[in-house]
This record gives structure tokens, C-alpha cells and sequence, in this order.
């Protein structure tokens, strides 16, 4: 969770700055996590000193808090609207030479820096907050926390407490950095509802070696867990006045499901791009149920179908799709529109023909680098001829290969269509990133589903109707109680399964709430309302992705007044942070970045680019000079 | 010789090199209706280094403008101007500033030359000077095209041809064999033909290190970008 060290060329400084405590303090109630990390730090020398705080926070979580404590005074970060912010920030800083203090670092982290000039002697405490809904896939939640102090620190200490009222299924911790001696300073407690993780090594235990003053702390320190799923129809949780549905049925028969894999072989995945998704596509047709219907379209400047129409999962097909997969090689340009409108129809004319089984599921699955070359190319009107074309029947999924890759587009695409976008990252376990994803939506277990509450009863509802529920993952639902509480209770899910449609009433007794909530010290009281907060200020920047102009000017408006409200950095505010420190550069902004705003640095042996349209917008740093015709030599 | 080609309206440039023996001329402008001429003839290196290719470049120009009865000859030594019946001589340790009716030129010593004829084009030879002691290397010169859209649109040759309307697409950028030059497709006229990303470099305002011109780079002497094959651009005579 920290890094600090010192910008100055000297030697000597390193060993100034003392980090004399860090801490990370991890709460989740009911899936929603606070964590707080707090470093303390002493400048040793006689002369003042520039340390810099470094966290990695997830993507998915909020900046909710930040500060430093110097020399007894407390300098806070402020939340504001972008605008604003930006506009004190330019003000402040006339030549703007300071960047923003968050920056993309990874796939999951992003970084979080900020650097402050500590006098001799003084010592500073850095604390930031940040908050994150965990979100279930394949049967379990997952707490990452990041650590990575650059030098032995005195008191070090990582805290997490859960408290799950559904009751806790298992738990396991575990880091990445943590070798076998370093195993049993993992403490881990877990009673019915609670549990508590550890992880708390000495000044000795952190040395990478007996005499050694580097950290062996480098990495992530992971919690995953799930909780009992007793009640079909979910779990409520009321508290202040805002509550949270969680529903994640179990034992239900799966969905089969008829999929079309759209994917691109055009010469821009030459390589390794074309190599991983064969790789991919192979592993992922050996798990296909044989009960699921597929094809395969696979595209460059044409579009070829694999087979003229959607076939059952049998072994001798299974075998065949693995032949053609290989088969495949990187040629031509890139056909988008036309392989996804083929897609589209090839399901359709399944629909028409009733070949697919009753009760299955369609979706299509769309794997590609990027850019549309060829066909039509304005990424405008494929977004609108693939939605006119689906018409909500299928949900799209669209998985972008690289640094490079329009996501935005591709975003939108998937938005729209119910679906959802993933970035695959170029590198050594792209296959199993791929695979990783069909994962996830490989056993759908319910369709159209939806989630009925009182009408008199819920106020300010977040999304309550969902396309697929797939086996593993969880829905939730947030929203405001107008009524009395325990009408909020008696709420339906109303879904189609694998035997037909399914109807579920909350049987929940209201007594065994109000013990639920009688420990509070293991809870954040305004939790449900903060949840809420958060899951509907995500939502609506999901739609501000794939809304009408008037729907998306609503829905910004309604997410920023959320974001100021509840103290959120979300990709709408900005954190002003103003250092104690008499210079131009002494206020910083900390901002949220999107997916397609996060472009990562290039992998090795990948040239970084700059790609999206218009299509040869590919340029080197080059001092401008007037276009002239000439021939010269070197 | 490296040709750069600018493609303004995409915000784009082209290159390619041509590779020759030495001794070679080539054809690079000629415009009908303006009588401009511009042909180039390559050098090579003093001697070759066996470890690498054969590099070429242009040692000697000529211009000609048949309508002002105007030559112009311009190698690493000398500079020599034929009008009608006139002639001069100049070297590029002169610093020359002459202006006629439908004629300008100037020598900027050890540096370039600048000739621009009546309203029409300008061109701009630049002199590299190599350290004479160098094993290899030896003096060369390079030519560039101001305001080139000023000659007519006949105007063709091994960089005429180019002086006016192109335009290409660019896509399916990818890996190349060097990390740092990705490949991809360019479909130029009607061709499809696979480019490197790269750089060359323009020397008119730093003659020494020159400044970096990204562009996409068309490989075997530009050949599908230009018409015909290099080797048709072959000319006998200077003028």
C-alpha cells in the first residue's frame, strides 16, 4: 500500500526518511469495504526532506478521504467538481507542471502519489480512504490489498474485519510476497458471522535477508471469501433508512446457452495476439457443456462463418471448431460491422428455425484489437446497426485486445447490448485472461431476471432488471426505504430458468434482523447508504457510456451530485489536495480515470501506440516542421 | 537517398529509400507545362564497409526550366548557372544573393541553396559536408520541394509524382521485427502494401542532427506506392 521514498539524488536522504508505521485498516460489512492506510513518517535529517506517499487502490474503488498531519497541523483533501477543481488547480499552478496524483498502474490497481517537503525533525502522517463494493465472481469476493514499503518499517500492520450477517462460507488469506516463514504471521479468526486477518511481521521478519535493510514486502496481500446462501430469494439488509438486496441463488439447474464467437484474425493481431486467442479459443471450446449450441465467425476484411449455423456442443464438433481455430492466421484488414451483424442473424435465423433448446440462453461473445478498417467504418454507425440488430435479444460481450484499443468503443457496444467490455492485457497470460472471462459467463443460471419491490415501500431504486445471472457472480440491488422498513422485505424475484419461470418471495422473518445489526463495532453504520451511493453513481456512468445526449446530460448531473455528496472521487470530481508548502506547485488534484482513459504502459517488445481513429493517427514525438517532398540521405 | 513524402490533409507522412549503384541519375521532377526538370545523380560511399550495404545518395543535380532557358548544375564542389548564353560559377564557400525577373537564388556558404523561379516553386539543396578524412564517408546533398502544389498538376518524376493529390489509409497496426517499428497495412492507390512505422529525418534547419519526420516507411525502393518501378525514373544525362 506504500511506497516512500525521497526524489533527492542524494544517498544520505534514503536513509532520513524513516517510515516508523504503516498500517492498513480493512472494513467490510456486507461486501462494502473501507480501507484506511495510514503511514507515519520522521524526516532524520537536519535539513528538510521531500518524501513521496504511494498507494495502489483498486480501480473499482473510490478516493473517499485523504491527509496529512504536519507538524501538528491536518491539511485535508477536498472532493469538487472536475471543472472547479481544474480551475483552482490552473490557478494555483499558472505553468502546470504537476501532473495528477492518480495515474493507471495495472490492471486491477491504480496509483495514487503524492510528495510533500518535510522540515528536519518534523515527522508527517499520510492517511487515505477509500471505499469499493467487492464484487462476487466464481463463488467468492476478493480483497486486494497492495503493499510495497521500500524500506523495513517498525510498525507494520495490516488489519481486515468482515462481518458478513449471512454468515461467512470460508475464508482464505494469503500474499504474494509471503514465504513460508512468513506463513504463520498470518492470523485468521472466523466465527459465524465475523472474521478477522492479520498480517503484522517484525522489523527482522520483513528483511529480505539476516543483515539486509530491504523489504521482502513487496505484493499483494489477498482475502477471499463467500457467504451462505440460505434464502433463494436473497438477502435484505436495512439500516439508517437505505437498503441492500443481495441475491446469488444457488442449486439451480444451468441455462444452456447458445453462444457465437465473433473473432478477429486480421493482420493487426498478428503474432502473439492471433497465438493467445487460439490458445484461448481451444481451452475455452474443451469446456463447452454439451447441452450449449455454438459457432464460430471469425473475420478480416470478409467475414467467414465457420459453420452456416449454430450447431450443438457434440464432441465431434467440438473437435472440428478446434480444427478450424488452429487453422486460423492473421491476414487483411478489420471487418467489424459486418462479423458482428452476421452474428446477429446467425442467431435469429436459429430462433426462427426453433433449433435452439427451450429455456437457453444467446449471447454473443466478440473478441477483436480494434479498429474497424474495412466495411463500414464509422465506429457511430456500427454501435447503432449492432444495436438496431440485436434489439436487446442477445447481450454482446466484447473483450479489446491491448493498450491500444479504442475502448470507448467497444464499451459502448457492449453497453448497450447488456453486455460488458473487458480489456485483455497484452502479455504472457492473455490466454488465460480469455479464458477467465468465458468463465464467468460460461453457466448462466437464470434470464431475465427481475427484482420487484413495494411500491409505497423503496425509493431511489439502483438497477433491479438483469439480463442473465451467471452461476457464481451476484446481483445487487440498493435503494432508499420511504415506508415502513418491513415492507422493504417483502419484496419477488421474478426470473426465467433451466425449468421454466421462476418465482421467489423473501421469507425472511424481520426479528432476525434486528439482531443482525446489534454489534456495531464491526460495522460503518451509514454503509447501506454509502453502498447505495456508490452503486448508483456507477451505474449511472455506465449509462452516460451508452445513453442519449439528454439521458447522459441527467445522468452526469445526478452521478456528479451523488459523488460531491458522499465524498466520492469518481471519474466526475476531482480531490484538491493543497501541500503546506510555499510554491507554485503546492496544490494537486487527485482524479478518478476510466478504463478507456487508463492506458498502461507498452509491454515489452510492444510498441506503444496511439491508435483510434482517424486510422493513421500514429505519431512519434517529433518536432512540427512544414510538410515538404524531399530526398536526402542519413 | 531517403524520399519523404508529406501527406498534409491526413497529417501524415510517407518515406521510402531507393537503393542504386552509384553513378546512377534519376529523373526526380518534371513538369510539361512549367518546362521544369529536375534530375539527380547518386554517389556512394568512398570505399564500401564490408560489413554493411551499399548506401547511395545524390551527389549532383540539375535544373532546368526550358521556358527561362535556365540550368542549373549543383554538385558538392560547385554550383553553376546557365542563363541563355551567361554563365556563373560559384562554390559553397560563396554567399550568394541573386534576383532576376522571373528568377531568385541564393547560396547560404557551406549550407544550402535556395532557388525559386517567378511565382512557381522553390527548391532547397542542402550540402552535407562530411570530415574529408572520414574513411567512408563523403560530401552529399539533399533536395527538398517548397510550395511544390505550384507546379502543375502533370508534373510527375520519382518525388513529382507526388506533389499532389495522395491519399492512403492506414490500419492493422502490429508487431513488426523491430520492437520498436510496428508494421501495418496501407491501401494506397488500390494497392494493399505492408509499412513500417519509422522515422527520417529533415535536415533544412539542423543540418547536422536534422529533425525527426514519423512516417510510414514502404519498403523494396517504393515499390506499389510509386508508379512503375524506380528503375523507370533511369535517365541518361543530367539535363
Amino acid at each position: 500500500a506504500r511506497l516512500i521514498k525521497k526524489r533527492s539524488s542524494d544517498p544520505q536522504a534514503v536513509f532520513d526518511i524513516e517510515i516508523y508505521s504503516l498500517k492498513v485498516d480493512c472494513k467490510v460489512t456486507s461486501r462494502f469495504a473501507r480501507s484506511v492506510i495510514t503511514s507515519r513518517v520522521v524526516n532524520r535529517a537536519n535539513v528538510s526532506r521531500e518524501v513521496f506517499f504511494d498507494v495502489d487502490l483498486p480501480k473499482t474503488a473510490f478516493i473517499t478521504n485523504f491527509s496529512m498531519v504536519i507538524d501538528g497541523l491536518t491539511y485535508v483533501g477536498v472532493v469538487k467538481e472536475k471543472a472547479a477543481a481544474k480551475k483552482q488547480y490552473q490557478q494555483a499552478v499558472s505553468q502546470g507542471q504537476t501532473a495528477g496524483l492518480v495515474k493507471a498502474s495495472g490492471r486491477k490497481m491504480e496509483k495514487f502519489t503524492v510528495s510533500v517537503n518535510i522540515a528536519a525533525t518534523k515527522k508527517v502522517t499520510f492517511e487515505l480512504t477509500y471505499e469499493e463494493l467487492l464484487k462476487r465472481n466464481q463463488g467468492q469476493y476478493e480483497l486486494l490489498i497492495r503493499v510495497k514499503p521500500k524500506q523495513i518499517v517498525q510498525h507494520f500492520e495490516i488489519n481486515v474485519d468482515i462481518y458478513e450477517p449471512q454468515g461467512i462460507r470460508f475464508l482464505d488469506a494469503h500474499g504474494t510476497f509471503v514465504t513460508n516463514d512468513l506463513t504463520q504471521l498470518i492470523e485468521k479468526t472466523v466465527t459465524e458471522t465475523k472474521g478477522h486477518v492479520s498480517f503484522s511481521p517484525t522489523v527482522d521478519q520483513q528483511r529480505s535477508c539476516p543483515l539486509c535493510q530491504t523489504s521482502t514486502i513487496d505484493g499483494d496481500f489477498v482475502i477471499n471469501y463467500d457467504v451462505n446462501w440460505d434464502t433463494p430469494a436473497g438477502d435484505i439488509q436495512i439500516l439508517n433508512g437505505y437498503f441492500v438486496h443481495y441475491f446469488a441463488p444457488t442449486n439451480l439447474k444451468r441455462l444452456p446457452k447458445n453462444v457465437v464467437f465473433v473473432i478477429d484474425q486480421s493482420t493487426s493481431m498478428m503474432g502473439t495476439r492471433i497465438k493467445q486467442t487460439k490458445e484461448a479459443m481451444l481451452a475455452i471450446l474443451a469446456d463447452i457443456h454439451p447441452d450449449d449450441h455454438f459457432s464460430i465467425i471469425s473475420f478480416d476484411s470478409t467475414v467467414t462463418k465457420w459453420k452456416p449455423s449454430i450447431i450443438e456442443a457434440t464432441a465431434e464438433n467440438i473437435e472440428a471448431a478446434k480444427q478450424y481455430v488452429n487453422s486460423l492466421y492473421a491476414r487483411g484488414w478489420t471487418n467489424i460491422n459486418d462479423a458482428l451483424l452476421e452474428a446477429i442473424s446467425m442467431l435469429d435465423e436459429a430462433m426462427k428455425q426453433h433449433t435452439l433448446t427451450e429455456h437457453s440462453i444467446s449471447l454473443i461473445i466478440l473478441l477483436s484489437d480494434g479498429d474497424p478498417t474495412k466495411g463500414e467504418t464509422n465506429r457511430a454507425q456500427i454501435q447503432s446497426n449492432v444495436k438496431n440488430g440485436i434489439g436487446g435479444k442477445y447481450p454482446l460481450y466484447c473483450l479489446g485486445f491491448g493498450y491500444d484499443l479504442d475502448y470507448s468503443f467497444i464499451e459502448k457496444m457492449a453497453l448497450e447490448n447488456h453486455g460488458v467490455a473487458r480489456r485483455i492485457y497484452e502479455d504472457s497470460d492473455s490466454a488465460l485472461q480469455m479464458q477467465g472471462f468465458y468463465d464467468e459467463v460460461a453457466s448462466p443460471l437464470l434470464s431475465q431476471i427481475e427484482l420487484k419491490y413495494p411500491e409505497n415501500g423503496v425509493a431511489d431504486l439502483t438497477e433491479r432488471s438483469f439480463q442473465q445471472y451467471y452461476n457464481g457472480s451476484e446481483i445487487v440491488v440498493a435503494g432508499r426505504v420511504t415506508g415502513n422498513e418491513l415492507d422493504a422485505y417483502n419484496m419477488e424475484v421474478i426470473a426465467k430458468g433451466a425449468e421454466g419461470d421462476l418465482f421467489l418471495k423473501n421469507q425472511r422473518k424481520e426479528q432476525d434482523q434486528e439482531k443482525t445489526f446489534e454489534d456495531p463495532q464491526y460495522i460503518f453504520g451509514e454503509y447501506t447508504e454509502r453502498l447505495w451511493a456508490y452503486l448508483t453513481i456507477q451505474q449511472l456512468l455506465s449509462k452516460r457510456v451508452s445513453g442519449t445526449p439528454e439521458e447522459k446530460a441527467n445522468n452526469t448531473a445526478r452521478a456528479l451530485e451523488l459523488s460531491l455528496k458522499y465524498n466520492f472521487v469518481t471519474p466526475l470530481t476531482s480531490m484538491v489536495v493543497t501541500k503546506p508548502e510555499d510554491t507554485l506547485d503546492s496544490t494537486m488534484l487527485a482524479d478518478k480515470l476510466t478504463e478507456a482513459e487508463s492506458r498502461g504502459p507498452p509491454q515489452d517488445g510492444q510498441a506503444h501506440r496511439v491508435s483510434s481513429s482517424p486510422q493513421s493517427n500514429y505519431h512519434y514525438a517529433s518536432r512540427y516542421i512544414p510538410p515538404v517532398t524531399s530526398v536526402d540521405g542519413d | 537517398p531517403h524520399f519523404i513524402i508529406p501527406v498534409p490533409k491526413q497529417n501524415d507522412t510517407i518515406c521510402f529509400n531507393v537503393d542504386e549503384r552509384p553513378g546512377v541519375i534519376f529523373n526526380l521532377v518534371r513538369d510539361p507545362l512549367t518546362g521544369i526538370t529536375v534530375n539527380g545523380q547518386t554517389i556512394g560511399d568512398k570505399k564500401i564497409d564490408p560489413n554493411k550495404k551499399l548506401n547511395t545518395y545524390f551527389g549532383r543535380f540539375g535544373i532546368v526550366n526550358e521556358k527561362l532557358g535556365l540550368k542549373l548544375e549543383v554538385t558538392t564542389r560547385s554550383i553553376e548557372i546557365t542563363s541563355g548564353k551567361e554563365k556563373m560559377a560559384f562554390t559553397w564557400s560563396d554567399t550568394v544573393s541573386m534576383k532576376q525577373r522571373s528568377f531568385a537564388l541564393q547560396i547560404n556558404k557551406e549550407r544550402n541553396l535556395v532557388v525559386m523561379m517567378g511565382d512557381s516553386v522553390q527548391f532547397v539543396i542542402v550540402l552535407h559536408r562530411v570530415w574529408k578524412d572520414h574513411p567512408f564517408h563523403q560530401d552529399y546533398l539533399g533536395f527538398y520541394t517548397i510550395d511544390s502544389h505550384r507546379l502543375s498538376s502533370k508534373t510527375h518524376g520519382l518525388l513529382g509524382q507526388f506533389y499532389h493529390d495522395l491519399s492512403f489509409e492506414v490500419g492493422e497496426i502490429h508487431q513488426g521485427t523491430d520492437p520498436e517499428k510496428p508494421d501495418a497495412m496501407m491501401m494506397i492507390k488500390g494497392q494493399e502494401l505492408t509499412v513500417t512505422r519509422g522515422w527520417q529525418r529533415d535536415y533544412r534547419e539542423d543540418i547536422k542532427h536534422g529533425v525527426q519526420v514519423p512516417c510510414w516507411f514502404v519498403h523494396h525502393n517504393g515499390t506499389g506506392l510509386i508508379d512503375g518501378v524506380h528503375s523507370d525514373y533511369i535517365v541518361s544525362g543530367i539535363f
